[in-house]
């Protein structure tokens, strides 16, 4: 299904981006 | 745990939402590009994901849900 193979790379997108998120946040304070 | 995970994502809204105006917009995530480790692509894609309404512009709401949703995921790996 290529729905959800869409749908499992932007959940690995997503993760890259909140774990980039959060080490921007925890590495600048 | 949840207001914990909450409050996290508040934070990273905030960090997202540059002007402070309650909602990001694709532009914001554009500017995103240059202090995060993603493409303009990427980052679209993101943006796209997290805007459930597809309405343009990302909520504190939507924001939230996509993190808990990460949050979710991260518990499994």
């Amino acid at each position: 299904d290529p729905n959800m193979k869409a749908g499992a790379a932007n959940e690995g997108v997503l993760a890259n981006f909140f774990n980039s998120l959060l080490s921007k946040k925890t590495g600048s304070p | 745990p949840l207001a914990e995970t909450m409050g996290k994502a508040k934070e990273l809204f905030v960090l997202c939402d540059k002007e402070g105006k309650g909602f990001i917009t694709k532009r914001d995530m554009q500017r995103l590009q240059g202090e995060l480790p993603l493409s303009p692509e990427q980052l679209e894609t993101v943006f796209e994901s997290l805007d459930r309404e597809s309405n343009g512009f990302l909520t504190p709401v939507e924001f939230k849900t996509g993190f808990g949703e990460f949050v979710g995921l991260d518990d499994t790996t």
